[in-house]
């Protein structure tokens, strides 16, 4: 039954749905059976990983109208990978879910028809910790945390280890935390390297020892509605969302 | 009374809050009294600006709670200006405003009993376009929208134009764009310079002719709690944002 597992950071920007794309473009890659599902009404990662007009039904569908999950499911062989994807739509649940019995645990439910399937199930989140958010994290059994290599990306951490506990107490009792990734790494300036030394410090062997570069190329191939396996093969960035994928799936394979 | 400028765009890590922050500076120091309000939870705004541990009351007593709204101010004579802060208190308003009676309204009431004692209030928003951003636009003369120079920020304009046709014909019918503004606009890539020239062939004359560059600077003040003007005086970054200031005052006095 497949592993779930939730890439959060309220902090806008940081490489959140990036990550997901690539690392599940990878897994697939390696013969992984992997779900790709979009909570973010941006609708990113359903655009980045290759899903034209995604039209109905989809994740909105599936969590407020009680939608057949395998309806929603979006074939996307040339990623090797399947997407629930999102849509504008999504935008209005947080306030719908509001007076919704068991609120928090729509996801959980739609997904558990689904978790048969896959190996994977891995969760893109909007920038918030709302009640999407909130729903990814009561579904996942691990998070991800992509960190930019910003001084503003350090600052939400702590609010969001104070979630994380918060879910884990009331919600989701087994939630840990898989890993965190130094995301747009540029080795030319000194902050970014003060940042990677203040969240290792901090965070300890927790963190993966996987560092995405900083890449235009990373910036480039959503445009395209592509993977950076597909559009810039063999490349750095390539190279990096490899290595993470690696260390991810071990990670996996030995918790 | 003050002209009241909300900065928003609901994809994350655009230079929302860099935007505001040094905006605020650079017409502080031109005389304009300028108050700074910090809506989102993040509390970015709040620290890149300067302020510290700013304890209560601030936004969320302002908002939620009917604190006499001089109360929640911090004086930053270093930056020129006046800021209301934000706490991690504010996540929680998102929800709890769901059941209030006008709750797109809340801000509205409490900037009116401050109106009279500046020139501009300008408004950081979460990257969302929950409750907090509606209040926002609903207190809102115009918006300033930040704008990457990543495809990626490209996908959710639509999404933002339509609901600020929403927020004009149901909660406040004279909200204008004032402009938008592009920024980490890096002259390396070709990405950059399609982004602008897409947002430019659309938006026409409403978009600023001052484009932000990316620069290290611009990331590294905000660990210092200084607006660019004190951390690099007279580097590109700061003259960029003077520049941009000067637009956007031109633009405020002439409508
Ligand atoms: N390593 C990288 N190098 C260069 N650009 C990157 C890198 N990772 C992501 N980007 C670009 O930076 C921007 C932000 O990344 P992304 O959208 O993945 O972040 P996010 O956390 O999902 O954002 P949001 O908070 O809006 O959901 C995008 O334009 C993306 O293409
Ligand atoms: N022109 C620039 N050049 C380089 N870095 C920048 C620039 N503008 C902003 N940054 C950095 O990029 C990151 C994102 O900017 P910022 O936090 O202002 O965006 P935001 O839209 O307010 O994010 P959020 O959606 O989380 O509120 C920050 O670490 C900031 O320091
Ligand atoms: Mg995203
Ligand atoms: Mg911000």
């Amino acid at each position: 039954t497949a592993r779930i597992i939730t890439f959060v950071n309220q902090k806008g920007g940081v490489g959140k749905t990036t990550t997901v794309v690539n690392v599940a473009a990878a897994a697939g890659r390696r013969g992984r059976r992997v779900l790709l599902v979009d909570l973010d009404p941006q609708a990113n990662a359903s655009s980045a990983a290759g899903v034209v007009d995604a039209g109905e039904p989809g994740i909105y569908e599936m969590l407020m109208e009680d939608e057949e999950p395998t309806a929603c499911v979006v074939e996307l062989p040339a990623e090797s990978m399947s997407v629930v994807p999102s849509s504008p739509a999504l935008a209005g649940a947080e306030v719908e879910l509001v007076p919704v019995m068991a609120r928090e645990r729509r996801l959980v439910h739609a997904l558990s028809a689904l978790r048969g399937s896959y190996d994977l199930i891995l969760i893109d989140c909007p920038p918030s910790l709302g009640l999407l958010t909130i729903n990814a994290l009561t579904a996942a059994d691990n998070v991800v945390i992509p960190v930019q290599c910003e001084y503003m990306a350090l600052e939400g951490l702590s609010r969001l280890t104070e979630t994380l506990e918060l879910v884990r107490r009331n919600l989701n009792p087994g939630l840990t935390i898989l890993g965190l990734v130094l995301t747009m790494f540029d080795g030319r300036t000194r902050l970014a390297q003060q940042v990677v030394d203040e969240v290792r410090s901090h965070f300890k062997q927790v963190v993966f020892t996987t560092v995405i570069p900083r890449s235009v190329r990373l910036s480039e191939a959503p445009s395209h509605g592509q993977s950076i396996f597909r559009y810039d093969p063999g490349g750095r960035a390539a190279n990096a969302y490899e290595a993470l994928a690696d260390e991810l799936l071990e990670r996996v394979g030995n918790s």
